[in-house]
C-alpha cells in the first residue's frame, strides 16, 4: 500500500545543504506493522511527514494504494490526511485554547458528524487511552504523558487504516505504554496498517519488523522473528 | 539542600478539585542524584515545578538551602532560577523564533555576560551535546531529541549547583541518551545535585536513589544498590 522509490530530502540553509534524506527506497504490505528507529537526527520524523502527505521529497516517489502522491490534487490529499492517515506526531502538535475533547473532536468536523456524535465518539476514544476524567481539561492542564495521550486518540477518532505514529509512548510509564501498545496491536488486529518511530527496543519488538535509518539512508530491514 | 514538608497542589476546575500532589515529604542532600518516577499524571511535573521555583505549593513548605521559598522576594526568585538551578522542561519550552544558540545564550544575558562570550559559552555548551553543527537552526528546523537536547544546553549553561531533568531522554535513542547520562554523571561528579524525572528504569539506574509517586503522594523511596 505504500511505495517509495529513491527518496530525497533537503533543506537549504542559506549556503549549506542539510540532507534530512538521502535516498529511501521502502515497500509497505496493507495490514503490515513496521517500527522506523535510528539515531536523533537520522531523518525518521522526515520520512514521517513524507508517508503522512503533510511534506513532499525533494526527490523520488511516494505511490500510496498505488497513486502518485505528488499528482494528487489538494482536495484528495486533505482527505487521506483526514480520513486515511491518522497521525501522531512526536510534538503533539494540540491547539493550545481548546479542551482535550475538542482537539480530538476537531478531525471528525471535516468528516461531516452532527455535534452531538462528535462529543460521544470523542470521548468514547479519549476513554480507551485511559482520559476519560480530563476530557475537559486544555493542553496545560494536562501531564505531559496525557497530551501524548491526546494526540494519540485524535489521531484514531476517524477509524484510518493507516497509522503513523512518532514516538507514541516517549513520555509513557510502563503501564500506560502497554495500555497504548495493546490498542495498537487491537487495531492491527482489525486490519490496519501501523507504522512506529521508536528509540526503544521493547516497543518495536511489538512490530512486525524493523526498519533502521542512519544519516537518511535505510541502514537494514529485519524481520521481527518474536511476532 | 532541598526540604518538602507535606506539600500539597490542588488545581480548581469548576467545581471539581484536581489533587495534583496530595502529601510530599521529601529531603534531597547536597551532591545528590535522584531519580523520580511514577505513571503518568502522577505529580512528577508538578513536583518539579515546585521544585525549581516555577510554582507554588497551596500547601506545605519549601526550604531551599535553609530558606523558605515561600518568604522570598520575586528578586531573590528570579536569581535563583537564572543561576542556582537548571530546569530541562518536559516540553522543552524554546523560543520559536530564535536560533538554537539564542535560545542556549538567553540565561547568560540575566547572569551580565558580554555577547562575545555570551555567543562563545552557548557554542561550546551545544558542542557538548552534539549539536555544534546545529546552532543555527531554529526549533522547527531541527529534530525533537535535537530540540530536547537544546532544551538541555540552556539548562545548563549558567552551571547551576542543581539540576532538575524532567524527561530528559524522552526522544532520545539510545547512544545519544548515554552520552546525555554521562554528562549528568560528570556534572554530578563536579558536586551538584541532580534530579531527573523518568519513565525508563535504565536511566533510573544511574541515580543514587529512586523517588516513586503515585496519585500525588510518595509511594517508595529506594537506595540504588547498583551506585
Ligand atoms: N493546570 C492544571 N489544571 C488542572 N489539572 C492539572 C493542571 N496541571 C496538571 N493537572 C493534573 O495534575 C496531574 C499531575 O500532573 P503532572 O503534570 O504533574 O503529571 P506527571 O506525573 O508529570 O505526568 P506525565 O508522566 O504524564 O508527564 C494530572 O492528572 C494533570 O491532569
Ligand atoms: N526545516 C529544516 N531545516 C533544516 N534542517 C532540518 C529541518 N527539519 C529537519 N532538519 C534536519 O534534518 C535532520 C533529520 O530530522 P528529523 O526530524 O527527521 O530527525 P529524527 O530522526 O526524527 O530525529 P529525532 O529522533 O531526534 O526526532 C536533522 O538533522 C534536522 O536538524
Ligand atoms: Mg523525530
Ligand atoms: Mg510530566
Amino acid at each position: 500500500v505504500i511505495h517509495l522509490e529513491h527518496i530525497s530530502k533537503v533543506y537549504q540553509m542559506g549556503t549549506v545543504q542539510i540532507h534530512a534524506l538521502r535516498d529511501v527506497s521502502l515497500d509497505i504490505l496493507p495490514n503490515q506493522y513496521v517500527a522506523i528507529m535510528g539515531s536523533s537526527g537520522s531523518g525518521k520524523s522526515t520520512l514521517m511527514n513524507i508517508l503522512g502527505c503533510l511534506d513532499s521529497p525533494s526527490g523520488g516517489s511516494y505511490h500510496l494504494s498505488g497513486n502518485d502522491v505528488s499528482n494528487m490534487k489538494d482536495k484528495e490529499l486533505a482527505r487521506i490526511r483526514n480520513q486515511e492517515i491518522g497521525f501522531v506526531f512526536q510534538t503533539f502538535n494540540l491547539m493550545p485554547r481548546s479542551t482535550a475533547l475538542d482537539n480530538v473532536a476537531l478531525p471528525l468536523v471535516y468528516a461531516g458528524y452532527s455535534q452531538k456524535a462528535r462529543r460521544n465518539k470523542a470521548k468514547e476514544v479519549l476513554e480507551s487511552v485511559g482520559l476519560g476524567n480530563r476530557y475537559n481539561h486544555k493542553p496545560n492542564e494536562l501531564s505531559g504523558g496525557q497530551r501524548q495521550r491526546v494526540a494519540i486518540a485524535r489521531a484514531l477518532v476517524n477509524h484510518p487504516s493507516i497509522i503513523l505514529a512518532d514516538e507514541p509512548t516517549g513520555n509513557l510509564d510502563s503501564t500506560t505504554s502497554y495500555e497504548i501498545m495493546s490498542l495498537f496491536d487491537e487495531l492491527h488486529r482489525q486490519g490496519n496498517t501501523i507504522i512506529v518511530v521508536t528509540h526503544e527496543e521493547d516497543i518495536a519488538n511489538y512490530a512486525q519488523s524493523i526498519v533502521r535509518l542512519k544519516d537518511g539512508n535505510v541502514e537494514s530491514i529485519e524481520e521481527n522473528t518474536e511476532r
